[in-house]
């Protein structure tokens, strides 16, 4: 069978987006201690047939590609998701006025892949 | 509503945080009435920093070799030091540290309690010449003393050390895990207390123990706990 690809630049192809995540803005500026703001990023993009390397696909994924590409309306495309997260340290004052120094893991996007 | 969204996204957030509300927007008044960040939470945050980018090991706090990913400088919410009920010549400071800010699923992996004593500023001459020292003592109080006990039967030992006069703050550091895992259990936390007791009949003794400069505001002692825990939800293993 036949299928059609409509060209992808390389701008809508599924990696991690710079996302700067200002605490100012979500009024949690008055709390937090530190950081002021970071760098959390986000996934976003197609993940078009055929997958290449360096779109981080599992086997799943490659084939789910493969299925959409014959059948696009009854299969989505596999889905932009970040594969490696880091951590995150959080400076704050809790409601007894105890400082508190917490370690968050999974807050920072550094790598996306399809899944 | 999209607010009532936001909301809802921003209970679950803090919920992770591990608290229940969104904290007082007091920040600036706490930094005026000086209190400030401890300067080694400050160290450990900029240190984290780099260890993040440098993938090291992240549920370990390397300051204190134990396991945790939560760091709490505890208030001591004991009051200021005054005269001793038990002797003429001792300061009492009374201890207490909340531990019920702490979660019910967060291991305690560490409490060290910290105090440091502001010595009125001695000559170096006489310094050197009399070597003064205080004895300090450290009781954890096992009954509350409203119920009619003496206060000194409501007390155990923990500590008993002396401690040179010097012109700087001295410092003493002391492991009490044990002791603040009892705390966090409901009507079990009865604090500590702290006796200086002068060794010496010297009447401008005692006055060595006075603060600074009064008008600083500055106590005689300033005590914290620093509490490392590890909420294991939040610290899952690299080899999952």
């Amino acid at each position: 069978r036949s299928t059609f690809h409509a060209p992808l630049t390389p701008s809508s192809v599924c990696r991690a987006r710079r996302l700067y995540v200002d605490f100012r803005d979500v009024g949690w500026h008055d709390w937090i201690i530190a950081p002021q703001g970071y760098m959390a990023n986000y996934c976003h993009g197609e993940c078009p047939f055929p997958l290449s390397e360096s779109l981080n696909g599992t086997n799943h994924a490659i084939l789910q590609t493969l299925v959409h590409s014959l059948d696009p309306v009854g299969t989505p495309q596999p889905c932009c998701v970040p594969i490696r997260l880091s951590p995150v340290s959080m400076l704050y004052y809790d409601n007894n006025d105890n400082v508190v120094l917490r370690h968050y893991q999974d807050m920072v996007v550094d790598e996306c892949g399809c899944r | 509503s999209p607010a009532e969204e936001m909301k809802s996204q921003e209970r679950l957030f803090l919920s992770a945080l591990g608290l229940s509300e969104r904290p007082r927007p007091a920040a600036a008044a706490r930094q005026a009435a000086g209190r400030r960040v401890p300067s080694a939470l400050w160290r450990m945050f900029r240190r984290s920093d780099g260890a993040e980018a440098g993938g090291s090991e992240p549920c370990t706090v390397n300051e204190y070799g134990v396991r945790g990913n939560i760091i709490r400088f505890v208030q001591d919410q004991g009051g200021s030091a005054g005269p001793s009920s038990s002797c003429d010549s001792c300061l009492e400071k009374q201890l207490f540290f909340n531990m019920s800010v702490l979660q019910p699923v967060e291991l305690l992996s560490l409490a060290q309690l910290e105090v440091t004593f502001h010595w009125k500023p001695l000559r170096p001459a006489e310094l050197l010449q009399n070597q003064r020292s205080v004895s300090v003592s450290l009781y954890r109080v096992i009954r509350s003393t409203l119920r009619g006990a003496s206060p000194q039967a409501n007390r155990r030992p923990l500590l008993s050390q002396t401690v040179k006069l010097q012109p700087g703050p001295t410092s003493l550091k002391m492991d009490l895990t044990a002791l603040a895992e009892g705390w966090r259990k409901p009507g079990r936390n009865y604090g500590l207390v702290l006796e200086l007791l002068a060794p010496s009949a010297d009447p401008s003794y005692s006055a060595n123990l006075l603060p600074v400069d009064p008008t600083l505001a500055l106590p005689l002692v300033r005590a914290s706990l620093v509490a490392v825990s590890l909420n294991p939800h939040q610290c899952r293993s690299r080899q999952r």
